[in-house]
């Protein structure tokens, strides 16, 4: 038996609309510690990764481990008919064909009940491996996302280079180019304003504009992103919730 | 010119 209270409907929305876009068939694994999540989209370019720990719930109950195959499009339909503070709870069985989607509006004494047919996603579960960056960045998201919106206009490329003690984003195609380039600082009022950088290689790596704007859909959950990169590895871009995160995987662009 | 990777290089399946 599956049951899994948030306190506010907005969390779990903020958290599918994070990255409904860029996969649309997703395993929910559903265990004691928390729900965790993991695809691939079509291209098999980007992997999205999210964790929700106990902590986010209000309360969180699961007897067995239940995986819930969810189209994250037919969810999406029903998350928009709950109000972003009504509280929102999913329901399940041991060997569920459906689950149950319970909103309640405690003030208005209002409650709304949604059952989504599940679905038998197969998808192999990848192991992802503590991979050693050359750079860890972690900067607001607000400030990443425009980034990303500005230069995705400009190329269907945008280059990261990070060297000692600069951060450089550059775009360059038929229409023109341009560059941003920031340097780690600490806001000491708003640490979250901060830019800070763990630099122990250089890295000089390019990434498709369309990932990155699928990627910057999860600003909505945090004030910062975690940014790692390395010439090695696919590029690992973090949301952190209270409990939890969503991470994407995204693979580089090579040189021909 | 760039060419797009994807992720199979990098992750092996469970």
């Amino acid at each position: 038996m599956l049951e899994a209270k948030f306190e506010e409907a907005s969390l779990f929305k903020r958290i599918i609309d994070g990255f409904k876009d860029c996969v649309q068939l997703v395993n929910f694994q559903c265990k004691e510690d928390g729900i965790i999540a993991q695809a691939v989209d079509d291209s098999r370019v980007l992997l999205v990764s999210l964790e929700i720990g106990i902590e986010a719930f209000q309360n969180y109950r699961c007897d067995h481990p239940v995986t819930l195959g969810i189209d994250l499009t037919s969810l999406s339909k029903i998350l928009r008919c709950g109000n972003n503070t009504d509280n929102l709870t999913l329901i399940a069985d041991d060997t569920p064909d459906s689950v149950l989607l319970l909103f309640e509006d405690t003030k208005k004494d209002r409650i709304a009940e949604y059952s989504l047919k599940l679905m038998d996603i197969d998808a192999e579960f990848l192991k992802i491996e503590d991979l050693a960056y050359d750079c860890t960045l972690k900067m607001p998201s607000p400030e990443f996302s425009k980034i990303v919106r500005d230069l995705s206009q400009l190329s269907d490329s945008i280059n990261i280079m990070i060297t000692k003690e600069t951060i450089k984003f550059v775009a360059d195609g038929d229409i023109g180019s341009g560059s941003v380039i920031l340097k780690p600082f600490v806001n000491m009022d708003k640490p979250q304003e901060s830019i800070n950088l763990n630099m122990d290689q250089p890295v000089d790596l390019t990434f498709g504009s369309k990932y990155l704007l699928d990627i910057v859909k999860g600003s909505a959950l945090s004030d910062n992103v975690g940014v790692r990169l390395s010439s090695e590895a696919p590029a690992l871009f973090q949301f952190d919730l209270k409990s939890g995160y969503l991470q994407f995987f995204l693979a580089p662009k090579f040189n021909d | 010119k760039t060419t797009q990777g994807t992720l199979e290089s990098f992750f092996q399946k469970r």
